[in-house]
């Protein structure tokens, strides 16, 4: 359970960098 | 007289049971050794069961831990990655000079998935890498290439014969001389001689040579 915690806090987290570098690429193409 | 006889009576009776008691005091002690035993044996069986259960329990706790940091250490390096990417737009006052697709392909590897754009995490998270099977279905399929390749040439030889069965190619001809030649050439030595009443039986001849050493 801890282990499957840890992962999905850690996809949460590389997600929302993700999200963030994403919008900067649409930003800067627009 | 009486008391005399009586102690005489009482010991003569105790003599009488003497054997008896001694028997009975060796078997006893026979016993308790046989249960002193049995209770070694009982006890070594109980801490050997409870060291078993505690290193299959402590082995499954460690791979754990174990593959807990093997884990955070793949999502930390990406999550670096994603951070240094994000640093880099920002501190180029918004501009992105990179392939984000290719600055992330490595790190995606690590972790086992194939990036196709860096938004789609969930869908590609399927595509596991498995560039291997397809190497080596390709290898396969050349090693089957080069066998019947090996089959198609090697049936022209079947069509020298003509229709009696009798070899008509000058060059199969010459070949089947060459053979025959080195075949004659080939003899063997007849330094050593054997006789023996079965084939086979080299056991008797080294019985009958003396200089044969005996392990041969």
């Amino acid at each position: 359970l801890e282990h499957e915690e840890r992962e999905s806090q850690l996809k949460k987290e590389v997600e929302i960098l993700e999200h963030q570098l994403n919008e900067l690429i649409v930003q800067d193409k627009t | 007289m009486f008391m005399a006889r009586q102690v005489l009576r009482n010991g003569l009776f105790l003599r009488s049971l003497a054997p008896i008691k001694i028997t009975a005091r060796t078997v006893a002690s026979a016993n308790a050794g046989i249960k002193r035993k049995s209770r070694f044996d009982k006890t070594m069986i109980k801490p050997l069961l409870l060291v078993m259960i505690f290193g299959s329990i402590l082995n499954a706790v460690i791979a754990e831990k174990r593959n807990i940091i093997d884990m955070e250490r793949k999502y930390k390096l990406k999550l670096d990655k994603l951070k240094e990417l994000i640093r880099r737009v920002h501190d180029n006052n918004g501009k992105v000079d990179f392939d984000a697709d290719d600055e992330l392909k490595l790190v995606n590897l690590r972790l086992g998935i194939v990036g196709k754009n860096a938004t789609g995490m969930k869908e590609d998270e399927t595509d596991i890498v498995v560039p291997k099977e397809e190497s080596l279905e390709e290898i396969w399929q050349s090693i089957i290439d080069e066998a019947k390749k090996e089959v198609i040439e090697k049936t022209p030889d079947a069509g020298v014969k003509n229709k009696e069965g009798i070899v008509t190619d000058l060059n199969v001809l010459k070949d089947l001389e060459k053979s025959k030649k080195e075949d004659e050439k080939v003899y063997l030595s007849g330094d050593v001689h054997m006789m023996m009443n079965q084939p086979g039986d080299l056991n008797e001849i080294a019985k009958e040579h003396d200089k044969i050493p005996k392990f041969l």
